[in-house]
């Protein structure tokens, strides 16, 4: 029960919200119960499922430095079986103030106790572009990770940092913790950068990296502006097939169906 | 002499790199002395001039930290007029060692002296996508903020935070601190979405935003893995003659022809 990814590139605007937010929906369209945590202090996973900071007084600041309850801050979103933890844009100077605390390392773990743990089959934790002390949480807290890939040449450059961050995770923070997969997003069958970076990717990490390609399409990019993952925006694009796609794999990956 | 800017903006992916990269370059080939400076751990626009961190020993890590002279640090690139100080993947390590030393917001204000500013015609700073004490460093130290804005729906949601911190920066660290500008990159003819964000951003930022359209283009995305500035890679691409017209603008601007 409950099984923690969190969803991870330091690279930016590689498509780790449009994955946590499109994948999250998927599952929960499937009969599995969701939590999304939102630790983006931009908080577009929040609006990607149409929920604004107006309408909320908790969120993943409090849980963090205040030791809020999870279940306390836990929205629920208009589609079924997804629930929300939703960040603030507070979370920028929650940082620094983490940098201070006990446990600033352990702080979600600690807050994803048994009882949180045990309400949902799949809890995923969007993170924001770094590796600093908030993705460190996420990567304290979670069993796997799951890491978004653009297509590009400047996304590879940081793979390897990254992973060398995992692996010191494992060394020191969280012993469980290991590469849920590698999904290639924002693909465009046209190009030969694309199959080359495709290529040397599958080279490197061979059967990590899922064989579902996200292609760039055009309803991902629009399905935030009105609050709603792919499926429920236009569920015939090829956005939201690819997503749908990837929900299978995920799913035998975890042997259930 | 010497004007600094800093190109920032904390949402991921939106261009920032590509534009310090290609801006610096279509200066440097206009016959301006011009300094690219790398504060991204990613070393993205070190990669983009063909620069390796195999190949040099003092980064802009040791700028901040060590107090290391900038003119140790900085490397001729093979772009004529275009020097680069690079960065380093302890950019990382060092925001948090930032955290604890004196001064911890100015230092890179203290490095960039009157010596350093007068070798140059303009400075650019490419920043990592977040709002920690890096970039806080870049704005405590530039005339301006260059902000390139995706014409895309998660992009518009942090500008507000953005444009926030720089007032916060301008009562507290920087008075002189402005705004370069907004440029809008990898827009897309075909899409209303990006018409849209287009439009909103013109309606609220006016003639801060400006004329020339950063086109989404293959060029702009396979440039960088031949370690060239689009204008060195294809001349005559769509990618080039963008970042070629809004150097005009950005020359206009700045009243030098
Ligand atoms: N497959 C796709 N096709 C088209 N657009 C996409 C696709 N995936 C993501 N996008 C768009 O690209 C932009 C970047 O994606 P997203 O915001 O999910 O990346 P991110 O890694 O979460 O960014 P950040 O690093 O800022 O957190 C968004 O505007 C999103 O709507
Ligand atoms: N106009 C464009 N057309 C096509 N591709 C582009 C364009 N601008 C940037 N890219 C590509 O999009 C990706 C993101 O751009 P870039 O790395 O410059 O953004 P960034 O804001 O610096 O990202 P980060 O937040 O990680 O620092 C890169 O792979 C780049 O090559
Ligand atoms: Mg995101
Ligand atoms: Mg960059």
């Amino acid at each position: 029960m409950g099984k923690i990814v969190a969803i991870a590139n330091q690279k930016g605007g590689v498509g780790k919200t449009t994955t946590a937010v499109n994948l999250a929906a998927c599952l929960s369209f499937a009969g599995k119960k969701v939590l999304l945590i939102d630790l983006d202090p931009q908080k577009n996973a929040c609006s990607g499922l149409g929920v604004y900071e107006e309408t909320y007084q908790i969120s993943a600041v409090d849980v963090l430095l205040n030791e809020t309850p999870v279940t306390d801050a836990i929205l629920k979103t208009s589609f079924n079986n997804l629930d929300l933890l939703p960040s603030s844009s507070d979370l920028v100077g929650a940082e620094v103030i983490l940098t201070d605390l006990p446990m600033r390392e352990q702080r979600l773990k600690a807050a994803l106790n048994k009882t949180v743990r045990d309400m949902y089959d799949f809890i995923f934790i969007d993170t924001p572009p770094s590796l600093g002390l908030i993705t460190i949480n996420a990567f304290g807290a979670c069993h796997s990770v799951l890491v978004p890939i653009q297509c590009e040449y400047y996304a590879l450059e940081g793979v390897s940092s990254l992973m060398m961050t995992i692996e010191t995770v494992r060394e020191r923070l969280n012993s469980r913790i290991e590469l849920e997969g590698i999904v290639m997003t924002m693909a465009d069958k046209r190009t030969n950068l694309n199959q080359q970076v495709i290529a040397e990717v599958r080279e490197h990490f061979s059967e990590k990296v899922y064989r579902t390609l996200i292609y760039r399409n055009i309803t991902l990019a629009e399905a935030p502006s009105f609050g709603k993952p792919a499926i429920f925006y236009n569920i015939r694009s090829v956005g939201s097939n690819c997503y749908i796609s990837l929900t299978k794999e995920f799913l035998e990956k975890n042997s259930q169906a």
